[in-house]
């Protein structure tokens, strides 16, 4: 939707969020870059230097993708207002979950169910991918595209995934922060501009709130799923030497 | 476990954000 119905402004809070939101285009150039450098490296190195696999390609796009979710996150005026400490632990606490966010709102988008839109541009078949998969890694996708089918019919927008960042960041189940009391306000106050949202932009829908939050735990179970597939993925030498990405799972796990 | 979180600490100590 362009606009709210007359005289029902979107909440500033919400348009605050998308303000923040980094230039799609911007980060797709640094993350290409960057993997076209790292494939330049590799084939100097050795003369027979074997194509990334699409499970490498999708490990390095991953990592790259965190540093890019620690931008935005040091970008957003609530972040900064916390010691470093405490944005660690947040950041340690989700940031499977927002990556997964980002692949699933790009496939919320992307609209095609037989392949799967990476942020560089590349489009991977889901049946080649899937044909060297195990079943792990076939649930995972299964269960990605389910969540991608229910956010479909809902129509999520882009203010709405936006939001959806924020409550996951803010998550206030996360225990021994220094400041607990100013990570669950935050989350009050994306929730409660979250549902002023709906209930302006989409009037005639009144579940959507609670339909929204619906999908919240669904992502944090694939997200889980997702870490547990990339643990086991590392913990028997597949996974590239991506410095965050590795970094992010020894701390959780730790 | 201190140098696991070296470069999230590093990205998130840089610059302005103190």
């Amino acid at each position: 939707p362009s606009a709210p119905p007359a005289g029902l402004p979107v909440p500033a809070l919400v348009l605050e969020f998308v303000r923040c939101e980094q230039d799609e285009l911007q980060v797709r150039s640094k993350i290409s870059a960057h993997l076209g450098h790292l494939q330049q490296e590799q084939s100097s190195r050795s003369a027979k230097a074997e194509p990334l696999s699409t499970f490498g390609l999708m490990c390095h796009v991953a990592d790259q993708t965190l540093f890019s979710i620690v931008e935005w996150a040091r970008s957003c005026t609530f972040f900064k207002e916390l010691k470093v400490g405490d944005q660690m632990k947040l950041l340690h606490n989700c940031w499977s979950e927002l990556l997964v966010l980002d692949y699933i709102s790009r496939q919320v988008h992307h609209g095609k169910q037989d392949s799967i839109l990476l942020i560089t541009g590349q489009e991977v078949e889901l049946g080649s991918l899937l044909a060297q998969a195990g079943v792990t890694l076939a649930e995972l996708v299964q269960g990605g595209q389910e969540l991608v089918q229910h956010l479909q019919e809902l129509q999520l927008d882009r203010r709405e995934i936006a939001c959806f960042k924020y409550l996951i960041l803010f998550n206030p189940d996360v225990k021994l922060l220094e400041n607990q009391v100013y990570v669950e306000s935050v989350y009050e106050q994306v929730s409660g501009a979250l549902l002023e949202y709906t209930l302006c932009v989409y009037p005639q829908h009144v579940e959507r709130f609670s339909q929204l939050l619906l999908r919240l735990p669904e992502l944090r179970a694939l997200s889980v799923q997702a870490e547990d597939y990339l643990c086991y993925k590392h913990l028997s030498g597949e996974v590239p030497c991506n410095n965050l990405l590795i970094e992010m799972l020894h701390a959780k796990r730790a | 476990k201190k140098k696991d979180n070296a470069l999230l600490r590093y990205l998130l100590d840089k610059d302005d954000n103190t």
